[in-house]
C-alpha cells in the first residue's frame, strides 16, 4: 500500500504539468525511499524523470515496490480541481486498480476526492551513464525560459557554447540569426539580496546543438525553480535540472543535433 | 542539414 501525504498541491500540480505535453502516460514507481517517473518521448529525442523523496513526504508510508500506471492527461484534469494550497494524499491500497487522491483545503472545511484508474504499463527503463559532466552551467530559470521562448522565433534549433566567461545562445533561421550571452556572474540586487545568479563550471569548452521545440517544453518546469542547471558534455545529450524545493527534482535529458 | 540523435544511441536498455 501507498499512503503519501504532500504539504502543497501546487507542487504536484506544477510537476504534471511540466510532463503531460512530453509524456503521455507512464507508471509512478513508489518505494521506501519516494516516488519517482521516468520516461521517453515517443520520438525517443527526450526523456523526463523526477524524484520526490519520502522525507518530502509527511507522512509517508509505502511497504513494497509499486508500479502505478497514471495517464497525465487525467491527472491533470483532477489536479485542476485541487487548490495550490491544499494538502495533497495520495492513496492506494493493493491489488487494486485506483489510485486516490485527497485534496483538504487549508481551514480543514473543504475535502474532495477523487479516484483515478489506474493502467497496467510496461515500462523500459534506459540505465543513464553516471559521468561527470564537461561543463556545469546553473542560471535563472526564468532567463533560461526566456532565451529559449526568443530563439525559437528566429529558427528551430539552438546552439549553446560555454566557455570559461560565460553561456552564448545562438539560432539561425532562414531569415535571419540571433544569439544571447550570459555572463558568469554574481551580482547583488538594491536589497543586498543575492539575485539569480550564472555560475559555470568546466573542464572543457562545450559546443551542442539542441532542439528548441524540446527546450520550450522542458521550460514548463521553470515555475517550480528559481534555478536550472545544465549538464553539458560535447557529443552527448544534455541534462536539465529543477529542484523540487529540498524535496527531489526534475530533470530532462536531450539528445543533441549533428550535422550531416 | 542536421540530424536530430536519438537518446537510444546514448542510453542503453538494461
Amino acid at each position: 500500500m501507498l499512503e503519501a501525504r504532500l504539504p502543497a498541491a501546487s507542487i504536484l500540480k506544477k510537476i504534471v504539468e511540466s510532463i503531460k505535453d512530453l509524456v503521455s502516460q507512464a507508471n509512478f514507481d513508489c518505494s521506501e525511499s519516494g516516488i519517482s517517473f521516468q520516461a521517453m518521448d515517443e520520438s525517443n529525442i527526450a526523456l523526463s524523470s523526477f524524484l520526490l523523496r519520502a522525507d518530502g513526504f509527511d507522512p509517508y508510508r509505502c511497504d513494497r515496490k509499486l508500479s502505478l500506471g497514471i495517464r497525465f492527461a487525467t491527472l491533470s484534469k483532477i489536479l485542476k480541481c485541487a487548490g495550490n494550497d491544499d494538502v495533497v494524499v495520495i492513496r492506494y491500497a493493493d491489488d487494486t486498480d485506483i489510485l486516490s487522491l485527497v485534496f483538504e483545503a487549508p481551514d480543514n472545511n473543504r475535502i474532495s476526492e477523487f479516484d483515478i484508474k489506474l493502467l497496467d504499463i510496461s515500462s523500459e527503463y534506459l540505465s543513464i551513464p553516471e559521468q561527470e559532466p564537461e561543463c556545469k552551467v546553473k542560471m535563472s530559470s526564468a532567463e533560461f525560459s526566456r532565451i529559449c521562448r526568443d530563439l525559437i522565433t528566429i529558427g528551430s534549433s539552438v546552439v549553446i557554447d560555454a566557455t570559461k566567461s560565460g553561456v552564448k545562445f545562438s539560432s539561425t533561421g532562414d531569415d535571419g540569426s540571433g544569439s544571447i550571452l550570459i555572463k558568469q556572474s554574481a551580482s547583488v540586487d538594491g536589497d543586498g539580496k543575492a539575485a539569480p545568479q550564472t555560475t559555470v563550471e568546466m573542464s572543457e569548452p562545450v559546443s551542442l546543438e539542441l532542439s528548441l521545440k524540446y527546450l520550450n517544453n522542458f521550460t514548463k518546469a521553470a515555475p517550480l525553480s528559481e534555478y536550472v542547471v545544465m549538464n553539458m558534455t560535447n557529443d552527448s545529450p544534455l541534462m536539465l535540472q529543477f529542484d523540487v524545493s529540498d524535496i527531489g527534482y526534475i530533470r530532462y535529458f536531450l539528445a543533441p543535433q549533428i550535422k550531416d | 542539414q542536421k540530424t536530430q540523435q536519438s537518446l537510444l544511441s546514448f542510453f542503453k536498455s538494461p
